[in-house]
């Protein structure tokens, strides 16, 4: 029956394929299946197996960071695999901060892609954001240098840097992005933190898995940021990138305008995922 | 690594015997669970595992093979038989014009001078590259310089004075004139859900009537590949898709999904950013990449 008692085949497995098609995994998948039918066996009055579902996906989603608490600047880096959406993310986070009265400053760390810095430019005008940027085919670690500089004598709170598109699987790309870590400790210190929003596209599959952890290899994953989610695919992968890295989503875009940037909701998340 | 899990599966039967039906159930539990975990679309598994069944069951295991592997090789078969057998030979009659579509960030205005340097590398054929990309900040700026690189000629190289429709007629118009035998259009990406955007293409398609249509698709996509591509093709007609970033590590299980479900042809693969990193779509290697 689908309201109450133990859970029959039938929706344990329409359940376990909606989850699939959500891009849960198919381990992860049939492992919540096979909670959610424990907990109906142990249950008294078992309700709705999707609802049910649903919570126990949103008890599983790592909690929201804690607010910045540091020195200024707070300094928030943009990283991710190529077309993820990092530039866009960042005229949305900029916007959304001088919104809420911070002074915020765009740093264009992508010196290496086409009309990457124009790209920027543009929309740091449309957001009203002032933009640190270099000639093309520049160094991003001195653009980073220049804007942490810039933002220590100008009082500014917070520095969003965007970053070029790197495969993961690329040794060399992921050595320079290390490197413009470091840059904050050269501009600010060593004990200056900085944070880094992974950036991961919700029609992404299983590849988010790796992508998560290579960049928290390398020191370089606070958050995850997850784009694209006004699209069909519902982005159910970062559950197991919660599960295995500690990862929290903390916000989603939900378009391509600047104001189209939601905070992470985990029980609405959930619930799209169960379908 | 499938292969490893297949053999400890089936340690227990030697060369000469016949494989039975619970030695295959379990192999195809095994199988699954590999092509879900490279983003292969369920349905286009399900689909899938009843053709390996049928192939599989009963057949003789050669007494040069164990049975883990033979299993493998009707799998691989079967797999490369999908991604190959998707539609005709690419043929790009002279001049064309061809549309490149897909969702955002695909990788679509790379890949058209990518087409355009492959082209004259191969066949002599010299490009117009068109802009047709009106929304993203920008985009115009992005493809002129990358023709710039491949020194193709361009359109428009300054600011858009038209909307995309009007922009990819001059286009086709200034192509003609100056004896392009390619002409390249670069749309903005967008959603298959987004229905305004969606005619926007349909109308652009419909008065270009170009020779080829392309859907660029991102190699790490996941269940998703399926539907859009469907809505692409189903508004379409699609000639072709070119999967890019395979130089990631993706398994690109969403190319099966694709040819697989859709029977549409892969042309060809991105294997990097640069515009040399193009190459002619090849199913050998992929079926190995996809099983893990
Ligand atoms: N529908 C939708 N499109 C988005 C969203 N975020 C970004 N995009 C689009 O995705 C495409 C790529 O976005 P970018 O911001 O250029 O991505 P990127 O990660 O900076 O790309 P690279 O710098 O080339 O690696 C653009 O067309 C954006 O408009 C979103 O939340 N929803
Ligand atoms: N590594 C790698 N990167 C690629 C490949 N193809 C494109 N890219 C990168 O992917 C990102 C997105 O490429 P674009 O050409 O801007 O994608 P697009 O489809 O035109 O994006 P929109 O116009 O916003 O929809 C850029 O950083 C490209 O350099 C590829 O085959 N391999
Ligand atoms: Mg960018
Ligand atoms: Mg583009």
């Amino acid at each position: 029956g689908l309201i109450s008692g133990p859970l029959d085949d039938e929706t344990a497995e329409e359940l376990t394929d909606a989850l699939i098609l959500a891009d849960v995994g198919p381990g992860p998948a049939e492992e919540l299946v096979e909670k959610l039918r424990e907990r109906r066996l142990s249950a008294e009055k078992p309700g709705d197996p999707a609802v049910e579902l649903a919570r126990i996906i949103a008890a599983r989603l790592p909690a929201q960071p804690p607010d910045y608490a540091g020195p200024a600047p707070e300094i928030h880096l943009l990283i991710g695999v190529n077309g993820s959406g990092k530039t866009t993310t960042a005229a949305k986070l900029a916007k959304r901060a001088r919104e809420a009265g911070r002074r915020v400053l765009l740093a264009a760390c992508d010196t290496f892609r086409a009309a990457a810095v124009e790209q920027l430019e543009l929309w740091s005008r449309r957001v009203g954001v002032p933009l640190i940027r270099h000639a093309e085919g520049g160094d991003a670690a001195a653009v980073l240098f220049d804007a942490l500089e810039a933002a220590r004598s100008r009082d500014v709170d917070l520095v969003i840097a965007d970053t070029a598109g790197r495969l993961h699987a690329k040794r060399r790309l992921m050595d320079e992005l290390a490197k413009l870590g470091r840059v904050v400790g050269k501009a600010l210190g060593h004990e200056h933190p900085f944070r880094s929003g992974l950036v991961l596209d919700a029609a992404n599959g299983q590849n988010s898995l790796q992508q998560a952890r290579a960049f928290l290899e390398i020191g370089l994953a606070d958050e995850v940021i997850l784009t694209k989610l006004d699209g069909s695919a519902k982005g159910g992968v970062v559950l197991a990138v919660g599960a295995q890295t500690g990862l929290p989503v903390t916000w989603i875009g939900t378009g391509e305008g600047p104001d189209d940037l939601e905070p992470f909701q985990p029980q609405r998340f959930a619930a799209a995922l169960v379908g | 690594r499938l292969t490893e899990r297949l053999g400890v599966l089936f340690k227990r039967l030697t060369g000469r015997g016949k494989l039975s039906e619970d030695n295959v159930k379990e192999a195809l539990r095994e199988v699954r669970v590999a092509l879900l975990e490279a983003d292969v679309n369920l349905r286009v598994v399900k689909d899938f595992l009843k053709s390996v069944k049928e192939k599989a069951l009963g057949a003789e295991v050669l007494n040069s093979l164990t049975p883990g592997q033979h299993f493998i090789g009707v799998v691989k078969e079967e797999l490369t038989a999908l991604l190959e057998g998707a539609g005709d030979k690419l043929n790009l009659p002279k001049p064309a014009t061809v549309l490149l579509v897909g969702l955002q960030g695909s990788g679509k205005t790379t890949t058209a001078a990518k087409l355009a340097r492959h082209y004259q590398k191969s066949q002599g054929r010299e490009s117009l590259l068109v802009a047709c990309d009106t929304r993203r900040p920008a985009a115009r700026e992005q493809l002129v310089r990358l023709a710039d690189l491949i020194k193709a000629d361009v359109h428009p190289r300054k600011p858009f004075t038209k909307d995309a429709p009007g922009t990819a007629r001059e286009g086709v118009k200034l192509a003609a004139a100056a004896g392009r035998e390619l002409t390249i259009i670069d749309t903005a990406g967008r959603l298959q859900i987004d229905e305004e955007l969606m005619v926007e293409l349909e109308e652009l398609e419909a008065g270009l009537k170009p020779q080829a249509v392309w859907l660029v698709v991102d190699a790490m996509t996941g269940q998703a590949a399926l539907e859009v591509a469907a809505e692409f093709h189903r508004r379409l007609e699609l000639d072709g898709v070119i999967v890019s970033k395979l130089d990631g590590d993706a398994r690109g299980g969403c190319i099966l999904s694709i040819a697989g479900g859709l029977g549409v042809p892969v042309r060809f693969v991105g294997t990097g950013e640069r515009p040399e990193d193009l190459e002619p779509f090849r199913a050998e290697g992929l079926a190995g990449r996809i099983l893990g």
